[in-house]
Parts: structure tokens; sequence; C-alpha cells
């Protein structure tokens, strides 16, 4: 059985394909077998991502470790039982395919409420959720007063894998283990951020979720997408010196993955 | 008739909701009759906001120029035409029961394809489209090859934009004024930032937009949020001193409005 990672959260641009990608990568080129699925059907930033690599590396007849991804399958109508939603047959005939081979299955989930998230969120063992460093991306996971610091309620999301929860206690699943993640924070020490680690910190408690160490902003993230390569990569393609930022990332990536406390995973 | 304003970006987390209100907040200051609508319903980030703001006003008893916000009116199915979309119905009911009001009505679009973004693109006189200074970004506009420089085509989001031009030509409307504004940008220059620029320059020729001086990364734009202030009303909450970056981000904005080329706007 595939220990299934689901990255979600409804909030747009939180850096879920970015964490996506980041993960996945690293558990590659650790050995293990990795398989992702993208639900953002339209964007697919993941596929593209995915996409990137293999064009790119082909280019360069360069081989390097590099996660599974398959679209998901097309069915035809007539597969369906009676009643059943199509999105949750094409799911859940994307994760039996991969189930076999792969020791994970990563599920990137796009930035807006739909069934495939929801479906998704309710197979997770592992759910990565990366929050920006402020309350409109806090907004999403409860409301909070004016001055930052009362949380008054849930909020949308955080009702969506309450629901997932409830469900796969209901089937006798073992609880999803759900890792909120600091991602693009300013380096200097600002009110703000210090007004969010409270608020991420008492909310942890009230709704159940662990925090993991997180990414600062930093270009490396996000520079190599074209290319379809992680900031893991780059000795292999010949970047020798690494600077203080990017040096700061792999410590950054390194911690993020030791917190997930994946099954056979030793960082 | 009042000039309409759509925020868009298939792209979750482009800064959309943040441009918004302070595109808005700062007509209300200028003494502009602005409205505004939030075509996500769910996430409701610009909803959030107003109410934010008029709630802290409320509690501070200060008075501060506000946009005004209004729900998309809820219908009865006997109000549609037949095969009318229910959506197009309620959009077009907000906009005629803003329109004899206000100078601008100012519609804030989600991180998704949706039929409500789809229609009010469509209505637009002026779209305004922000973007994280990312390849990643960039790919919902244009795919670009691996070295980030030759454009390959057109991405879904500028299809979007292209099919509503089209709508707009065929009801005899005048063309969308496209904006592409450059959000979250790094203080210094980098390889990438400089990429990123060439490539915007490039497209916006090839499919017809204007390119706005845009926002760096500042903790000011994000953390005034759970108040639902911007950094123009500041002063009028008794903060004085403006550090270096609050009076670099005044500065953003006002060249950002200017660029805008509204009518009867003058900054
Ligand atoms: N740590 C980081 N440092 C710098 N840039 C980042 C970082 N993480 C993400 N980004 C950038 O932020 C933007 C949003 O990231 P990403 O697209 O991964 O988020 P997402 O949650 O998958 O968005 P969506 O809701 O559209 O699916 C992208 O432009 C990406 O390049
Ligand atoms: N110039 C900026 N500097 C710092 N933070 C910013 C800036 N612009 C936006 N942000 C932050 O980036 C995140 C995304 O912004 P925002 O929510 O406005 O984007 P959006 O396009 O409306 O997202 P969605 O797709 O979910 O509607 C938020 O956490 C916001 O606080
Ligand atoms: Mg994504
Ligand atoms: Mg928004």
């Amino acid at each position: 059985m595939a220990h299934i990672i689901v990255v979600g959260n409804e909030k747009g641009g939180a850096g879920k394909s970015t964490v996506s990608m980041h993960v996945a990568t690293a558990l590659a080129r650790m050995g293990h077998k990795i398989a992702t699925l993208d639900l953002d059907l339209r964007q697919k930033t993941l596929g593209r991502y995915v996409e990137n690599r293999h064009r790119y590396l082909a280019k360069e007849g360069v081989e390097l470790p590099s996660p599974d991804y398959i679209d998901l399958p097309e069915i035809d109508k007539s597969q369906l039982q009676a009643g059943e939603n199509p999105y949750d047959h094409r799911l859940s005939a994307a994760v039996s395919q991969l189930e076999a081979e792969a020791d994970f299955i990563l599920i990137d989930c796009p930035g807006s409420h739909t069934r495939l998230s929801q479906v998704a969120h309710s197979l997770a063992d592992t759910l990565i959720t990366p929050l920006n460093d402020s309350f409109i991306d806090f907004d999403l996971l409860a409301h909070i007063d004016n001055d930052g610091e009362r949380i008054l309620g849930p909020s949308v999301y955080s009702e969506m894998v309450w629901n997932a929860r409830q469900l796969r206690a209901q089937a006798g699943l073992k609880p999803i283990d759900w890792i909120v993640l600091r991602n693009r924070m300013g380096a200097q020490q600002m009110v703000n951020k210090a007004k969010m680690e409270k608020a991420i910190e008492k909310l942890s408690k009230r709704i159940g979720f662990r925090v993991a160490p997180g990414f600062n902003e930093r270009v490396i993230f996000r520079e190599l997408f074209p290319r379809g390569l992680t900031l893991l990569d780059l000795k292999d393609i010949g970047v020798t010196q690494l600077n203080i930022s990017n040096v700061a990332a792999r410590q950054e990536l390194r911690e993020m993955i030791k917190a997930l406390n994946l099954p056979g995973v030793s960082v």
C-alpha cells in the first residue's frame, strides 16, 4: 500500500505546486518510488513542471531521478456505477493504477474548492498545507479579530479538512497527519511574522495540525520551473557554487522533509 | 454609466484581492464613488477585507472613505429567462444595481476558471492582471521554452481574455484596456527578474496588454488585512512615522493608479 501525501489549501497561491514538486523530487532523489497526480485539470502547474523536466533532461541528454506523473485516466460513462461521480471514479482509478508500484503517491490540489480536492483529502495519510505568511491566507483556516490575536472560529478550508477526517474515521482508516507549512516568509523579524507565528501556534492546538519548519521567500524556489529542476538538482547539471540563499534553501527543504515523518524515509 | 474595472488572473495567489482593495480604497479616498463585487463566493477575500474595515472603524469610532461592497443578489429561479444561466443573471443584477450611483465598479475574480469570471471579463472596460514575478505564474499567460526566453504559444488565461475581447467586439463595445501588473517583486536585481521582464515585454506586444509599474514584496501590503486598512489610511489612524518601505509602497500605488488611465482620475 502506497503512502498518500496530499498537498492542499483552498487559498490560491499558497505554494502547493512548488512544495509538491520539491517534496516529490526529494523523495525520488532519495531512491523512493514516487508517483504524482495533479488535480488542477486546467492549470496543471505540477504536470507542466514535470513535463518541463522531461523535456529539458532529454534535450541535455542527462538522466536524473524524477517523480512519475500520470494524468487522471479518461473514463467512459458506461464504466460508472449507478449514481457514481465521474471524478471519484477517475481519481480512484488513478490511485489504484499507481498503488501497486509506488512507495508514495503525491496529489497536488487546486487553489479552489472542488469535488476532486475533497475526495483527495479523504484519501490523505499525510496532508501538507502551505500558507503564505499573511492573515489573508490565514483567513481560510480561521477568522481572527481586528488585532490578529483572538481566533473567532474555523473557516471554510479547516471545515473541509474536518469533514475529510470524519469520513476517514467512519471508514476505520488511520487519522490524517495534518502539517501546516509557512511559506514565503520574509527574512527580517517583523510584527506581522510574530503575530502569524502566534496565531498558527494557537490554531494548531484548537484544530489539530502540526507546524513544520517552512520556506523563506527565495528566488531559487521559483526560477527553475522552465527547466523542471529544483535546487537539489543543481550539482548534477554542473552548478558547483551554491550561493548563501541556495544553501539555506537546501537546509529548509531537508528540515521540512524530516518533519513530515514519512514511513521509511530518513533524511 | 460606471466604468468597470475587473481584476482577474486564473492563477491563484497572484495578488488580485490585494490589488482590488488597494485600488478601490485609493479611488474612494480621492472622492470617487466606487462599488466592489467579489466573485469568489466561497473565499470572499475582498468581501472579508471590506467587512474587517467596517468592523474596525466602528469599534474605533473613526470614519474613513471606504469602497461600497455588495454580495451578488440571490435570485428566485422564476426570475430567469428560459435557458439563462443563474450566475449571469446575478452578476448583471448586481451591476445594474450599482451602475446608477457609482463612478467605478471594481470586480475581484477568483483564482480559478468559472462562468462568473468569464462573464465579468466580457464586461471589463479595464482589466488588471496581477502576476507573481515567476514563470509558474507566467505559464498561465503563455508557454515558454526551457530557457525562459522563447514564447511557444498562448495559455489558458490569455485565451479566455481573447474570447472576452471577441464577445465585446461583436457587441460593439469598446475594447478592454488590459494591464498586467508585476507583483511581489524582489528588491534585488536577479537573473529571474530580468528574464521575467523581457518575457512580459515580448508577450505584451504579441497579445496586446500594457505593463504597469508593479508592487514589490512588502509586508505593508498584507499586514493590515485584519483591520481592513491599507497603507493610505495609516496617517488617519494616527501613524505619523512611515518607514522607508511604506513610503516606497505609497509611491508604487500612486504610479500604478496613474498608469491605469481611469476616466476622471488624476493622481
Ligand atoms: N518559497 C518560495 N519563494 C519564492 N517564490 C515562491 C515560493 N513558493 C512559491 N513561490 C511562488 O509563488 C507563486 C505561488 O506558488 P504555487 O503556484 O506553487 O502555489 P499554488 O498554491 O500551487 O497556487 P494555485 O492555488 O494556483 O495552485 C508562484 O509564482 C511560485 O513561483
Ligand atoms: N505586494 C505584496 N507584498 C506582500 N505580500 C503580498 C503582496 N501582494 C499580495 N500579497 C500576499 O500574497 C498572497 C496572495 O495575495 P491575494 O490573496 O491578494 O491573491 P489572489 O490573487 O487574490 O489569490 P486568490 O487566487 O486566492 O484569489 C496573500 O497572502 C497576500 O497577503
Ligand atoms: Mg498549484
Ligand atoms: Mg483573491
